[in-house]
């Protein structure tokens, strides 16, 4: 465990306690894309199948459990208890563009064609580009919540620091893993206008707004 | 190979 790793995975938990108390609290998920949120319990659940198999440390299967729990719950939020306040006509994203590309990729290109390391390598992939029906919808309504942009910045900012947890290993530890570190790399690009516009506007107090 | 240390990662 190295400070990036650690800051990556507090700054990952925070995004998704920040999403989860925004919705209970305004008892809304207006401007959330719950198809994100889907990604992610997909994500998690394949990603985290090892929780049965491999235990290595408590850190680590306390942290996959209030992950999978998480984000089940949110989803749980988003399309039963507060389904009313779901907003159906912006989040159009076609995640069957996003889901099955990565199961193909992982097919393709992973370390070991093991079924466990094949819906790793899918849960890595899929990550990568789970946050677009999200981006996308913020795009759609021109604009964003101030606690949404928290969420999303906390979640931009934890692939991230796992990058600079990757070099850290890479030079430290002298391995690495190409698959999680393009990946990684992909995520957070993808982030990159976001956190411009997070750190101009939403850090001097202003609204998101996205150029119409 | 080099994957299998990764999965200590969340």
């Amino acid at each position: 465990m190295n400070i990036f790793r650690l800051t990556g995975d507090l700054s990952h938990l925070l995004a998704i306690i920040i999403l989860l108390v925004k919705i209970w609290k305004t008892r809304s998920c207006a401007g959330i894309s719950g198809k994100s949120q889907l990604l992610f319990a997909l994500v998690y659940t394949t990603r985290y199948l090892d929780l049965v198999s491999t235990y290595i440390s408590a850190y680590n299967t306390f942290m996959k459990l209030i992950f999978i729990c998480a984000s089940y719950a949110t989803v749980y939020l988003i399309y039963m208890k507060f389904k009313a306040t779901y907003d159906h006509n912006h989040d159009t994203f076609r995640v069957e563009f996003l889901i099955l590309p990565s199961f193909v990729l992982s097919l393709l290109i992973n370390h070991d064609f093991a079924v466990l390391e094949i819906l790793w390598t899918f849960s890595i992939y899929l990550e990568s580009v789970a946050i677009l029906p999200q981006l996308f919808l913020v795009s759609k309504t021109g604009e964003a919540e101030s606690i949404t942009s928290h969420y999303l910045f906390a979640l931009g900012s934890y692939r991230g620091l796992y990058l600079l947890n990757w070099i850290y290993r890479y030079y430290a530890e002298s391995h690495y893993d190409l698959i999680a570190i393009v990946a990684g790399v992909v995520q957070t690009v993808l982030y990159c206008d976001f956190f411009y516009l997070y750190v101009t506007k939403v850090l001097k107090g202003k609204k998101l707004q996205l150029p119409a | 190979c080099e994957s299998m240390l990764v999965k200590d990662e969340l």
